[in-house]
C-alpha cells in the first residue's frame, strides 16, 4: 500500500488491523463475453464476497458483539455500502483514475461508462483523490472504516447509548493513534471525520447504481447483496 | 428479521449456506 502506517500502541487500533480482511480477488465467468455485462456480473458477485466478509469483519470490531442483534443488524444494513466504499477508496490509492473493485480487477473510467458506472466512477475518483491527498495510512483506513460502521444514523437503533459509546471508542482510538504519529498536525482527525460526509453521498451514489442495475435485470445477484440493497430502499 | 434473514443468520450463527 502506498501510505504505510507506523506500528502503535492504542489497542483498538492494532486489533482493528489484525482482524482486517484479507483482498478479494475477482472470478470473471470465462463462457461470458467480454462486456459490460461481463464486467458488471463479476462486481456483482465480488461485492456479494464483500458483503460476507464484511460482516464477518464487524463481528471483530471492539464492541460491535456486544451491541444487541437488532443494533447489530441496523448499523450493518445502513453502513455496508461506506464501509465497501471505503475498501475501494484505500485499494485505489496507489492507481492513477482507475478503481480497485478487486485485488485484481481494476476498472478504468471507458470501462466504467461501458458498464453505465461513469456517475459512481467520478465520485469515488473524488473521494479517492481526498485521500490521498490526506495520505491516509493503513491504520487511519481501518480506524474510519469501524467509525462508517458505527456512525450510521440509522433510526432502528435501539440502544442509542450503547452505538454512542462504540463511537467515543472509536474516535478515542484515532484521536490517541494522530497523538502518537501524527503529532505535527493537531487537526488530522478532525480533517480525516470531516471526509465522512463524501464517503456517504458516495456510497448513496453506488446504492442508487446498483439498485438500478437490480431493477433492470439483466445482471444475476445473489441473495446477500439483494438482501442489503432492499434494506437501504 | 423475516425481510433479513441472511444477514440475521450470519451475525446469529455464521453460517453461509445459500448466499
Amino acid at each position: 500500500h502506498v501510505f504505510s502506517g507506523k506500528k502503535t500502541t492504542n489497542k483498538v487500533v492494532s486489533h482493528l488491523i489484525l482482524v482486517e480482511p484479507g483482498e478479494v480477488f475477482a472470478t470473471p465467468d470465462p463462457s461470458l463475453p467480454d462486456s459490460d455485462l461481463r464486467t458488471l456480473t463479476t462486481l456483482c458477485e465480488l461485492i456479494n464476497r464483500e458483503l460476507l466478509m464484511t460482516i464477518g469483519w464487524a463481528k471483530h470490531v471492539p464492541g460491535f458483539s456486544a451491541l444487541s442483534l437488532v443494533d447489530q443488524m441496523a448499523l450493518l444494513q445502513s453502513a455496508w455500502m461506506e464501509v465497501l466504499v471505503l475498501g475501494m477508496a484505500y485499494r485505489s490509492l496507489a492507481l492513477s483514475d482507475e478503481l480497485a473493485v478487486g485485488g485484481n480487477l481494476a476498472l478504468c473510467r471507458e470501462q466504467c461508462r461501458r458498464s453505465g458506472l461513469l456517475h459512481l466512477h467520478a465520485a469515488l475518483l473524488q473521494l479517492i483523490g481526498k485521500f490521498r491527498k490526506a495520505k491516509l495510512d493503513r491504520e487511519e483506513f481501518v480506524v474510519m472504516k469501524a467509525m462508517a460502521l458505527a456512525n450510521s444514523d440509522s433510526t432502528h437503533i435501539e440502544n442509542t447509548e450503547a452505538v454512542l459509546s462504540l463511537q467515543d471508542r472509536l474516535h478515542e482510538a484515532l484521536q490517541d493513534y494522530e497523538s502518537e504519529h501524527h503529532a505535527e498536525d493537531p487537526h488530522r482527525s478532525g480533517k480525516l471525520l470531516m471526509t465522512l460526509p463524501l464517503l456517504r453521498q458516495t456510497a448513496n451514489e453506488a446504492v442508487r447504481t446498483f439498485c438500478q442495475i437490480r431493477l433492470e435485470g439483466r445482471i444475476p445477484m445473489h441473495k446477500l447483496f439483494l438482501e442489503m440493497l432492499e434494506a437501504k430502499i | 428479521t423475516e425481510r433479513h434473514k441472511i444477514l440475521h443468520r450470519l451475525l446469529q450463527e455464521g453460517s453461509p449456506s445459500d448466499i
